[in-house]
Formats: structure tokens, C-alpha cells, sequence
């Protein structure tokens, strides 16, 4: 039995929409100590991992692992449905063909109850080892998500280019071509628009314009971004929650 | 132009 409730209803309904726009069919794997997901998009270039923590949940109980095959077009419709500052809870048994979605107003003791319909779906679970990265960043997510659709109004490729001190979003287009240039920055008052900078060795990569703009949406689960970056691994673009993250692994762009 | 690789260039499990 999974019986899994958010404290607000907008919490989940921001981790589906930071990732629905780029995988559809999603294995949600229920176990005790939380819920994780794992998705990779038609093209094979953009690998989405979630993980949702049980301490991100008012209260969680999971007896057995559950599998929970979610079309998430469909989960989306129906969390339109719910207000943002309803409880959600999601209910589910150990062999489940749906799974109930529970929303409530505590203060107006509206209940509103919906049921989805599971899917089965054939998906491989990637173990994704700790991979090893040359350059480390971390800065404002707003900031990030400007840069990136700033810039890619103007190519459909955007190249990233880390040296010691400097992080540089550029792209080079048919109308013309723009760069923005950042540097570490520490903010006292507010930390989280700092940036950090961790450069073991210069990167200059190349990023599918369209991907980028798919990655900036988790931008609503946290203030911060973190961006890890090697010629020999798929970038890493991470939105940390309470606890537990949403990743992308994004492969490169290369010369033939 | 640069062409874009997909995950099986970095995960041979793919």
C-alpha cells in the first residue's frame, strides 16, 4: 500500500511540469524510503531522474515497492483539478491498476478525489554511476533560464564555455549572435544568487537549443541550479528538492 | 555544424 501526501498539491504539480514537456510515459518506482522516476526523451538525447525523498512528503507510507506507469499528459489534467494549497495524497495498492489522487482543503474540508488509470510500461532502469566532471557550476536558476531563452532565440545550438574564472553562454546564428559572460559572485544577504564556480579543467560544449529550453522549466522547483560539465559525460543539470532532485543528463552536440 | 550525439555515446546500457 503507498499512501504518499504533499503538503501542497503545487509541489508535485511543479515536478511534473519541469519534466512532462520532454518524456510522456513515466515508471514512478514507489519503495519505503521515497519515490523515484527515470524517463528518456523520443530523440535519446535528454535523460530526466527524480527523486522525491519521503521527508518531501507530510507523511509516507510505503509497505511494499510499487511501480506506478503514469502517462504524465493525463497526470496533468487531472492535477489542473486541484487547487495549489490542497493537500494532495496519492493512494495506490501493492498490485495496482490505478492510483487515487486525494486532494484536499483542510480549512473548508473540501475533499475532490481522482482516479488514473496506470500504464505498462516497457522501460529499462539506467543505474547512472557518479560520473566523473571537469568544471562545477552553480548559480540563480532564474538567471540560468533567462540566459538560456535569451540566447536561444538566436541559434538552435548554445555553447558553453568554461575557463578558470568564467562561465560563457554563447550562440551564433543566422540573424546574428549574442553571449553572456558571468563570473563567481558571491552574495552575501542572499546566497542563493551567488555563483559558484569549480573548474578542475576548461570545458567548451555544445547544447541542443531546444533541450536547454525543456531544462529550464524545473527552474520552479528551486532557487539554484547546479550544472556539471565534461567532454566525457553528458552534462548534468540538477534542481535540488527539500529533499531529493530532478535531474537532466543532456548529451552534447559534436563535430563530425 | 556539430551534430547531436544521443545518451549511448556515454552509457553503454543504452
Amino acid at each position: 500500500m503507498l499512501e504518499a501526501k504533499f503538503e501542497e498539491a503545487s509541489f508535485f504539480k511543479r515536478i511534473i511540469d519541469g519534466f512532462k514537456d520532454c518524456v510522456q510515459l513515466v515508471n514512478f518506482q514507489c519503495k519505503d524510503d521515497g519515490i523515484i522516476a527515470q524517463a528518456v526523451d523520443d530523440s535519446r538525447v535528454l535523460l530526466v531522474s527524480l527523486e522525491i525523498g519521503s521527508e518531501s512528503f507530510q507523511t509516507y507510507r510505503c509497505d511494499h515497492p510499487i511501480t506506478l506507469g503514469i502517462d504524465l499528459n493525463s497526470l496533468s489534467k487531472i492535477l489542473r483539478c486541484g487547487n495549489n494549497t490542497d493537500t494532495l495524497t496519492l493512494i495506490a495498492d501493492d498490485t495496482p491498476d490505478s492510483v487515487l489522487l486525494l486532494f484536499e482543503d483542510t480549512k473548508r474540508e473540501r475533499i475532490a478525489e481522482y482516479s488514473l488509470k496506470l500504464m505498462d510500461i516497457d522501460a529499462d532502469f539506467l543505474k547512472i554511476e557518479e560520473l566523473a566532471y571537469e568544471s562545477t557550476l552553480m548559480m540563480p536558476s532564474a538567471e540560468f533560464a533567462k540566459n538560456v531563452r535569451d540566447l536561444s532565440q538566436l541559434s538552435d545550438s548554445l555553447t558553453f564555455t568554461i575557463t578558470k574564472e568564467t562561465i560563457k553562454f554563447q550562440a551564433d546564428g543566422d540573424i546574428g549572435s549574442g553571449s553572456v559572460i558571468l563570473k563567481p559572485y558571491v552574495n552575501m544577504d542572499d546566497p542563493d544568487q551567488s555563483i559558484k564556480l569549480e573548474m578542475e579543467q576548461p570545458v567548451d560544449l555544445t547544447f541542443g537549443s531546444k533541450y536547454l529550453l525543456d531544462i529550464v522549466k524545473g527552474s520552479a522547483l528551486s532557487n539554484k541550479v547546479g550544472i556539471r560539465l565534461s567532454s566525457e559525460a553528458p552534462a548534468l543539470f540538477q534542481f535540488d528538492l527539500s529533499s531529493g532532485f530532478l535531474q537532466f543528463f543532456l548529451a552534447p552536440k559534436f563535430n563530425d | 555544424a556539430k551534430k547531436q550525439a544521443t545518451l549511448a555515446r556515454f552509457f553503454s546500457s543504452m
